[in-house]
């Protein structure tokens, strides 16, 4: 399902008109900024007098991102626009403060207020403290909570909520959580993009008694970004998304065409794929080889290390039930034999014919963008935009429907949630 | 400065005139829920804009400071005196006491606390905790149709909350 944002809410703003923020009327949970790019400003003259003003700064930002990582929006700290450009700005200030017709109480109770699309004021006579501090009141959460209310969020009386009016303590390393994150989705939608590619990376692990097991974890790749996601939470790993070049040494920094482990009783190898090259990543020093225990040199030519198999290629997976690699180009697919080194007899073939659809017409039809064999389903999933596909099994959905044809598509809506961009400034926040 | 200590400023001592008068009484109580739209919804937007120009960083504290007896290392200050009419007021108006009665219960369903209407001390202690300045209940100019999957989502009971 492809999800437009303006079933949501019903957006009549076009962020500030006229330099006006008393831009009509509203109510709590309908309406919101009608653009995604937000720009934000800590105010100079509305400095705390209790952090570093880089603190301030860094803390804000890290707030803003936090929702950036659970909704389509993102911000950028615009220190040189003229101020009336700006969407949000921020500032300390005690008792009577910038221009502010609602003093601040002093120490005590109040700690900060906000207006829906406008501006948030810090009360600085409370004793606000950088993150994991302990004592006082963590500035991260106060920010938090009045940017919520600056996108529209009214306070949530919710266990948890983050919408909360009162303040709790912050317990270590709080989250927005998943009905606040529903909620700002409700007003903003869901996060939705392309995938360059979606993995999922095993390794073996001893345990305490020495016993070896088997681990997976879910990596999904954009551009030169890669989220880690966390299939029992249904969501992505706090902090995500992180550079390429920060988890995975060595390979392209801008992004792969795709990514597949070989994983079997003889062979296990991580392969990334770029153009007409490939690389070999290395699990144990944590970066591509330069040369493999093999002898192979690293990047390697497609040409050379799969012969048959066309580059550049869409997309590929790995399938460890029949030991093969289906590589994805166009409207074709190549099964490549990782035992024999060669494509299979008979391919390539047609997409539509390896993985006829149960729908007529209801199909990616080609130039996937990633495909997926997912070890938590237990079955492939193939992308192409916003939508995905998913094959039909080999036993438990043929079980269940035995008319399906074995590896036909059925369409899976919102399987993987807030996969979500945060605006490149705030990558290393 | 504000006065400390240690090296970690856990011992900031903040003057009384800096701190936030404490909800005591009834009356206070009144004020709070007044002023978090539990009485009547506020119209929070339109409270926005102050009619001055200019950004000012002013304190405005209440009151003359009696400076009289204080020593150096002396940091508490005598509080300012309130103006307390309570005693001289007539009897509560029936009406009144039943919006106050009212907006207290709504406040101890929402703070999750016994709803009894009684001004208890949880109820105080839940009055003076640190808490956002946006007020619980706002006013909307308009009529606008609000989904109960929305209201549901957002932990909101439409009935008692929106317009």
């Amino acid at each position: 399902k492809n999800t437009d944002t303006s079933e949501y809410s019903n957006k009549t703003f076009s962020g500030v008109l006229n330099g006006s923020r008393h831009v009509g009327k509203r109510a709590w949970g309908n309406m919101a900024f009608s653009k995604m790019v937000l720009k934000w400003r800590l105010i100079g003259e509305g400095y705390s007098s209790q952090l570093t003003i880089q603190d301030q700064r860094h803390i804000i930002s890290l707030a803003f991102r936090m929702w950036s990582e659970v909704s389509p929006l993102e911000f950028i700290e615009d220190t040189s626009s003229p101020l009336a450009d700006v969407d949000i700005k921020l500032g300390f200030g005690t008792g009577r403060h910038l221009g502010c017709n609602q003093k601040f109480d002093g120490t005590g109770r109040e700690f900060a207020h906000a207006w829906f699309l406008g501006d948030i004021h810090f009360d600085d006579d409370e004793h606000f403290t950088a993150p994991n501090t302990g004592s006082g009141i963590s500035l991260l959460k106060v920010a938090v909570h009045e940017i919520g209310h600056v996108l529209g969020l009214p306070h949530i009386y919710r266990t948890g909520s983050i919408m909360q009016p009162s303040y709790l303590p912050q317990e270590s390393g709080f989250e927005i959580n998943w009905m606040d994150r529903k909620s700002i989705q409700h007003l903003y939608g869901g996060c939705k993009g392309q995938y360059n590619t979606v993995f999922d990376w095993i390794r073996k692990e001893r345990t305490q008694y020495g016993e070896v097991v088997i681990r997976f974890n879910t990596y999904f790749m954009r551009d030169g970004w890669y989220w880690l996601y966390e299939n029992r939470t249904n969501r992505t790993r706090y902090g995500d998304p992180v550079a390429l070049q920060v988890g995975w040494h060595g390979i392209p920094p801008d992004g792969v065409d795709a990514c597949v482990h070989v994983w079997n009783r003889n062979t296990d190898a991580v392969y990334f794929f770029k153009g007409t090259q490939y690389w070999r990543y290395d699990d144990d020093n944590d970066q591509v080889f330069t040369v493999d225990p093999e002898g192979h040199l690293y990047p390697r030519l497609i040409s050379e290390g799969f012969p048959g198999v066309p580059s550049p290629i869409d997309t590929a997976f790995y399938d460890r039930r029949d030991y093969h690699i289906y590589f994805f180009k166009g409207t074709y697919v190549y099964v490549f034999d990782v035992t024999a080194t060669r494509v299979s007899p008979g391919f390539p073939r047609k997409i539509t014919a390896v993985f006829p659809a149960v729908v007529s017409g209801d199909h990616p039809g080609g130039s996937i963008d990633a495909a997926y064999f997912s070890y938590t389903h237990n079955a492939v999933f193939l992308f192409k935009d916003t939508l995905f596909w998913r094959v039909v099994g080999r036993s438990r959905d043929r079980w269940r429907r035995p008319a399906l044809p074995r590896n036909d598509l059925l369409k899976v809506e919102e399987q993987w949630f807030d996969i979500c961009n945060v605006h490149p400034s705030a990558l290393k926040v | 400065e504000k006065l400390f200590h240690s090296r970690d400023h856990s011992d900031l001592q903040i003057p009384s005139s800096h701190q936030a008068e404490l909800i005591t009484d009834k009356d206070t109580a009144e004020l709070f829920l007044s002023r978090y739209g539990f009485i009547r919804p506020v119209n929070w937007e339109e409270l926005q804009f102050d009619q001055s120009t200019g950004i000012s960083n002013d304190e405005d504290f209440p009151g003359e400071e009696d400076l009289s007896g204080i020593q150096e290392g002396d940091s508490s200050l005598s509080r300012a005196e309130t103006d307390d009419d309570d005693d001289d007021e007539d009897s509560p108006n029936p009406t009144e006491s039943q919006a106050f009665i009212s907006a207290l219960r709504d406040f101890q369903m929402v703070s999750g606390l016994s709803v009894t209407g009684l001004f208890d001390d949880a109820t105080k202690a839940a009055m003076n905790k640190p808490r956002c300045g946006v007020p619980d209940k706002e006013t909307d100019d308009a009529t606008e149709e609000v989904h109960d999957s929305t209201s549901s989502a957002l932990g909101i009971n439409t009935a008692t909350w929106l317009t």
